[in-house]
């Protein structure tokens, strides 16, 4: 996390640390599910088959306490199958799940995050927060971090993305957050970890997004997976009550 | 003496009938029938030359060492000395017919011709029941010491109950010893009753009837069995016997009570000496089926189904529990029970009580925890338990349009299973609450 601050005990319980290849993050849905990004798991430019180890720790702002309060085994792993990990400028479906072996008991430290119902969170402006393990500005970060950002405009993104020269594809899948101007951003370490959005009507967290991709961190839009158009798969995988 | 050959009927003419007898003529014919039958003989034709006391020409009829008459003249005319219609019987199975004629039949010097006889016989039943002259002693004497039964052909003894004919099939014998009885009732009674009784009896009279049934005993009067002032049936003694169990030895001239013997199983001995002239007893026994004791419930939670004012032999009850109470012999839970009554009287099993229905202690919450809304630590029928989810990280799923006032609420039912009104027998499930953590993120500075 870049120009974030550090997080404090029950601000972010829902936040994942994994390792798998290398540090990632995620959020926890129900009881028993790990939202995360598909690249966490099957890596664009490493071209490597699923790794044995999936390490999940939870429930801890703090890199070492979350490691001692153990691991919690993966029972299986759910990629999207719009994932395309031999193309590295694809991004699209950047979405997993996975399946822990045994539920986890919710707590102060450990509670679950909602998912989005309408394109309102979405909305030009509209605040969230990225929280995650990555690094931060120039070290990677033994606590959690976390940093306030605007959903920015796509167009915005767009003209950014071409006076990058990218050949990123910006699908309507994803969505970016951020402004070029200011030091605040996701970056290494942090993908899987979620967009939360507080919607006070309700007075609830929802994750919008996903950490997925940008370039460089810091220097412009950082890139999500739009979770709004991926929930009825999530309902499908891990089932309505989940 | 011409035999005619032994057959149950035939006829006996005079030679050359219908032409005229010979002069000169004397035969005697041997009509014979079987034993046990008589011979009957009647005349049809009769035209013998009649003759003062039938010197001249005759029929003779004898029997049994008897002449039965002697005969002369036409049947219509009183001439001579006709047999008439009359029937000749002879007591045993013989006869004798002697036809006798002298050397002419002239009649004032016209010579007469006379036919002669036709006679039929035929044999009849003797009724050797009849009492039989004794000449020894000078009077009669029955054939048989008891019954006599006189069939065609023959007869034959027998004897009253408790008698044995012996094996001159005549004389009868004082047997008692093993009279059974198996029929719903009847009388039993000493020999010759009301008559005194035989001397040196040992009588023994077993009642069987059918299980389930009771056999109830009345003596009738007269009763007399042979007793003494001081000692207690010395002489002649009756014995009751039920199912082995002894009612007691009676004697003297008090009929014994009414028993209700409670079995169906009842020997009567009779013992008597070598004299007296006691007139003896009588009685007469009847069955009714068993009964069997009212059922009645050990507790107010137990029905007894369909109560009958009385319950017999073979008949049953049913019983259940009120709802929320279960059936329990001992320390066993039962599904039913029935209870069937004995040959007896008594029932196959015990009542059994009914006992609260227990639902254990409540399954355990995954996330949450349950209270007690009645009495604490108490599972029986109609107990309430609360079952709240670990807030505010969980929370209660509820179905849509579900009650807030039932949500959670289980009850101890009459099955012994804890419910809920909406989600029956299923138990609730706690599920995460997202979106609210306990300390959100505040920032201060702006």
């Amino acid at each position: 996390i870049i120009g974030g601050q550090k997080a404090e005990p029950g601000n972010f319980p829902w936040q994942a640390f994994t390792n798998i290849h290398g540090r990632g993050g995620g959020a926890l849905l129900g009881d028993r599910w790990i939202l995360t990004a598909a690249h966490t798991i099957y890596p664009k430019d490493q071209n490597k088959q699923d790794s044995s180890n999936k390490d999940v720790f939870l429930g801890h702002i703090d890199l070492e306490e979350i490691e001692k309060l153990g691991h919690h085994p993966v029972r299986r792993v759910i990629i999207h199958p719009d994932y395309r990990q031999d193309e590295p400028n694809n991004f699209e479906g950047d979405i997993a799940l996975m399946e822990l072996e045994n539920r986890v008991t919710l707590g102060p430290d450990l509670l679950p995050i909602c998912l989005p119902d309408n394109e309102t969170f979405y909305d030009k402006g509209l605040m969230g927060y990225v929280s995650g393990f990555g690094i931060k500005e120039d070290k990677i970060a033994s606590e959690l971090m976390f940093v306030r950002l605007p959903v920015a405009d796509r167009k915005a993104c767009q003209r950014w993305l071409r006076t990058k020269k990218s050949n990123d594809i910006f699908s309507e899948n994803m969505f970016c957050s951020g402004d070029p101007t200011i030091k605040q951003d996701a970056c290494q370490g942090d993908s899987g970890g979620v967009f939360a959005v507080r919607d006070r009507n309700r007075n609830i967290w929802v994750a919008t997004g996903i950490v997925s991709w940008g370039i460089g961190c810091g220097e412009g839009y950082g890139f999500y997976t739009k979770l709004l158009n991926y929930v009825d798969w999530i309902k499908k995988e891990i089932g309505e009550e989940d | 003496s011409i035999y005619i050959p032994q057959k149950l009927y035939g006829e006996v003419t005079s030679p050359l009938y219908p032409k005229p007898y010979p002069n000169d003529f004397e035969e005697t014919t041997v009509i014979t029938v079987p034993v046990g039958y008589r011979v009957k003989l009647v005349f049809w034709h009769f035209d013998v030359e009649p003759s003062e006391g039938c010197l001249y020409d005759y029929v003779k009829i004898s029997a049994d060492k008897k002449t039965l008459g002697r005969f002369c003249g036409q049947l219509e005319s009183p001439l001579g000395n006709p047999p008439g219609e009359k029937e000749f019987i002879s007591e045993e199975n013989k006869m004798l017919l002697t036809f006798h004629t002298d050397f002419s039949n002239e009649e004032n010097g016209t010579i007469m011709f006379y036919k002669g006889f036709l006679a039929y016989y035929q044999a009849v039943d003797r009724d050797e029941c009849e009492p039989q002259y004794n000449t020894v002693e000078g009077s009669y004497q029955p054939r048989c010491q008891q019954l006599c039964h006189n069939y065609v052909g023959g007869y034959f003894c027998s004897c009253r109950p408790g008698y044995e004919l012996q094996k001159d099939g005549r004389s009868c014998q004082a047997e008692c010893s093993s009279g059974l009885y198996t029929e719903p009732s009847g009388y039993i009674s000493s020999l010759e009753y009301p008559q005194p009784y035989p001397p040196d009896l040992r009588c023994n009279y077993s009642i069987r009837v059918e299980r389930g049934l009771t056999l109830n005993l009345k003596f009738l009067d007269p009763f007399e069995i042979d007793d003494h002032q001081q000692v207690h049936c010395p002489y002649d003694q009756l014995q009751i016997y039920a199912n082995g169990r002894n009612l007691g030895e009676f004697c003297g001239n008090q009929r014994p009570p009414d028993f209700d013997t409670r079995s169906n199983a009842v020997d009567l001995l009779f013992f008597t000496d070598e004299s007296g002239d006691s007139r003896g007893w009588k009685l007469h026994y009847t069955t009714e089926i068993i009964k069997c004791p009212q059922p009645k419930a050990l507790d107010e939670f137990t029905i007894i189904q369909d109560p009958q004012p009385q319950y017999q032999f073979r008949d049953y009850f049913i019983v259940t529990c009120k709802q929320g109470y279960q059936l329990v012999e001992g320390n066993q839970v039962l599904l039913s029970f029935t209870a069937v009554c004995q040959d007896d009287g008594t029932w196959h099993r015990a009542m059994p009580r009914c006992k609260i229905k227990d639902c254990g202690q409540p399954r355990s919450l995954s996330n949450g925890d349950f209270s007690y809304i009645t009495t604490k630590g108490v599972n029986t029928y109609e107990a309430r338990v609360q079952y709240s989810c670990h807030e505010p990280y969980y929370k209660m799923k509820t179905r849509a349009g579900s009650s807030e006032s039932v949500r959670g609420i289980y009850t101890c039912t009459a099955q012994g299973i804890w419910k809920n009104e909406e989600e029956g027998e299923k138990m609730p499930r706690c599920l995460p609450v997202c979106g609210k953590p306990v300390n959100p993120v505040t920032q201060r500075q702006r």
